[in-house]
């Protein structure tokens, strides 16, 4: 997360965190069973990882604490059937769900984020609050990967200054936007989701206050950069899809 | 010639004479011999007859005999004023054969052309026993009772004695009589006539377990009985009752006994009369009744069906426990329950109790838990109340389901549904909020 702040316990109770192989993602709980996160955090080199190569961890703010816990088991990894990014460049259905072989029980440092309602809307300008155990900064764009949860808040973009900001860019080198994406974050650049955050949620808070789950972190040319903005899978758009497979499974 | 009788005898026929309706030729004599199986009588009935009327029916004629004796000669037809026409009443003949000879002369009067003669016969059952005692002193046909049969009769005796092998005379008999009808009728051989003397008779009413057999003794007793200093004693006649476990009864004397209720199913009589004296003997009229069984009592939570003032021989009784309680009999729940009242007196199975029901401890809820609002043990009608770990989890519908225990062993929240409470994850509503930071 750049430019953003220490999560306090208890504030940001939805964040797992993914760990495969030496690579860091994030995830949401949106069921006792179920993790929702993008689909190139459990898909690595064309494939799939198994069950057991998932390593996710739920409730703790602190990588050093996490770690200390056993990881929850993993019973299966669904990821959806359309995402094909051979080269990193399509992030189109970056989306992929992880069921866990034991229901959670849920408490004040896990509870689930809630699935986007007919309701809920993505207006421009509104703002999103995504988090993770990613890439953060320490002033002078010096990176390093924290081992803090953090979080950020960011505007909703609209989709054609996202588009806008990939013009120019070489296409060859750059992943296209579709409609199954949004971007969020501002012209000036400072605060924006990063690596290791992949797959962490974009919320966005309802009328009565009510986080929901509106973007899962998938990709961005560069991070916090001016000019540039982070792109998030539109869960909206996957409602369905989520739920046939909870239901499935 | 003359026609043999048919070998196997018929139960009813018809005759005419020759040519039949047409007028009968003359210089004929045609003779038929008619049976019937043995105990009928013929009955035989002209339908019509028309021939040549004479003085004594001379010239032409139908004669009807049985055994050679003339039962009647006819002739003429039913207008004339000479000749003899039998009528429409039938001919009975004594016994089963009957014999008709027709005949007629060589003239036959050219203007009345007679056409003879149609008669019917039919096999009339002979009433043996109404028929008058023989003259030749052999006596009656049945020295008791004769009852007539179809194509015969037989004969039977009174109680107390037995058909001897002549089939029609009868002997005192009256030893080892069993009656085990519910209900009959007994009395001294010769009754209300004086009883043979050195008689020893032997009756035994037998009836099923069950059953107690009353004896009511008609008025008119008679058992001659001695006078002794004691008064009067049953030395010489007596009958005695005998009824298992109890001390047998002799009784003699002119007074009828009256009613005597047994409680036994099983009595003895023994009828005993030296060959000297006089009695005129007894009779009675048994009947039973079905033992009784105590009335079963109460049944607390429960009811006792049918509610009678007494109950009998196979008699059921049933109970039903009311709404919310169960049939128990030693220790263990029973489906249902009915008792039947034995011969002996005594109900087949004691009356069971009733338990109230429980419904068992509620399902427990994931991520809830369950508190009794009322009741006692899962009982019928306790109350328990679902709730949800909240703020986590919040109860499907929004509301504390409260079940209660129902007579069905069910935990309902109402008498229709079933409910099985469920919590609900509470999405997107963390405990505690980002800060805010107010400078701007």
């Amino acid at each position: 997360i750049i430019g953003g702040n220490d999560a306090a316990e208890h504030t940001i109770p939805w964040q797992a965190l993914i760990n495969v192989g030496s690579s860091r993602g994030g995830g949401m709980i949106i069921a006792d069973r179920w993790i929702l996160t993008a689909a190139h955090v459990v898909v690595l080199n064309g494939q799939v990882q198994t069950p057991e190569a998932l390593f996710v961890y739920l409730g703790v703010t602190d990588v050093h604490q996490i770690i200390e816990n056993l990881s929850l088991n993993v019973t299966a990894v669904h990821v959806h059937s359309e995402y094909n990014n051979p080269n990193n460049l399509n992030f189109d259905h970056d989306i992929a769900l992880i069921k866990l072989k034991d229901p959670i029980t849920f408490q004040a440092a896990i509870m689930p984020l809630c699935l986007p309602s007919e309701d809920d809307t993505y207006d421009t300008g509104m703002m999103g609050m995504v988090s993770g155990f990613g890439i953060t900064d320490k002033g002078n764009q010096r990176r390093f990967l924290t081992n803090k949860l953090k979080y950020v808040h960011v505007p909703v973009v609209e989709q054609k200054k996202c588009s806008i900001s990939l013009k120019g860019k070489p296409s060859s080198r750059t992943p296209r936007l579709t409609n199954n994406m949004f971007c969020a974050g501002t012209p000036e650049g400072g605060k924006d989701s990063c690596n290791g955050d992949s797959g962490s949620g974009f919320t966005l808070q309802s009328e009565n206050g009510r986080f929901w789950a509106a973007g899962i972190v998938s990709w961005g040319l560069g991070c916090g950069q001016k000019g540039t903005y982070g792109f998030y899978t539109k869960v909206a758009n996957y409602v369905d899809w989520i739920n046939k497979i909870m239901r499935e499974n | 010639c003359v026609p043999l009788p048919d070998s196997d005898p018929q139960m009813y026929g018809e005759i005419h004479s020759p040519q039949y309706p047409l007028p009968y030729p003359p210089n004929q004599q045609k003779q038929w011999e008619i049976s019937v199986p043995e105990g009928f009588q013929i009955s035989l009935t002209f339908t019509h007859l028309d021939i040549e009327a004479s003085a004594g029916c001379y010239y032409d004629s139908i004669t009807v005999l049985y055994d050679e004796k003339v039962l009647g000669k006819f002739c003429g037809n039913e207008n004339s004023a000479d000749g003899r026409h039998p009528g429409h009443q039938p001919i009975l003949s004594p016994g089963s054969r009957l014999t008709l000879i027709f005949q007629s002369d060589d003239y036959n009067p050219d203007r009345n052309q007679n056409v003879g003669f149609s008669a019917q016969y039919q096999a009339i059952d002979i009433d043996e026993c109404s028929a008058p005692e023989p003259e030749d002193g052999s006596g009656p046909l049945c020295s008791q009772i004769c009852l007539n049969t179809l194509g015969s009769y037989l004969c039977a005796c009174h109680h107390g004695y037995e058909l001897r092998s002549d089939e029609r005379t009868c002997i005192l008999s009256c030893v080892g009589g069993v009656f085990d009808e519910l209900e009959g009728h007994l009395m001294s051989p010769g009754y209300p006539n004086p009883s043979p003397d050195a008689l020893s008779c032997q009756y035994i009413i037998s009836v099923e377990s069950g059953f107690t057999v009353s004896l009511n003794f008609s008025d008119k007793f008679h058992i001659e009985s001695v006078d002794t200093e004691e008064g009067p004693n049953c030395l010489y006649h007596w009958l005695e009752v005998i009824i298992p476990d109890r001390n047998p009864m002799k009784l003699c004397g002119g007074t009828s006994p009256g009613l005597i209720n047994t409680n036994s199913n099983i009595v003895k009589l023994g009828y005993n009369i030296d060959n000297q004296g006089q009695s005129n003997g007894w009779s009675l009229e048994y009947s039973t009744h079905r033992v009784t069984c105590p009335v079963p009592g109460e049944v607390a939570k429960g009811r006792v069906t049918p509610s009678l003032t007494e109950y009998f021989y196979r008699d059921y009784i049933f109970v039903r426990c009311d709404e919310g309680y169960k049939l128990m009999m030693n220790g263990a729940e029973i489906m249902g329950f009915s008792t039947m009242c034995q011969s002996n007196g005594e109900w087949h199975l004691p009356l069971p109790e009733c338990h109230i029901i429980d419904c068992g401890e509620p399902d427990p809820l994931l991520n809830g838990g369950v508190n009794f609002l009322s009741g006692f043990q899962n009982q019928y009608l306790s109350v328990v109340q679902y709730h949800c770990n909240e703020p986590f989890y919040s109860p499907y519908g929004g509301n504390n389901v409260s079940l209660t225990c129902e007579a069905d062993r069910q935990w309902r929240s109402n008498h229709d549904v079933i409910l099985r409470p469920a919590c609900l994850p509470v999405c997107g509503r963390p405990m505690k909020q980002i800060e805010n930071h107010f400078q701007r």
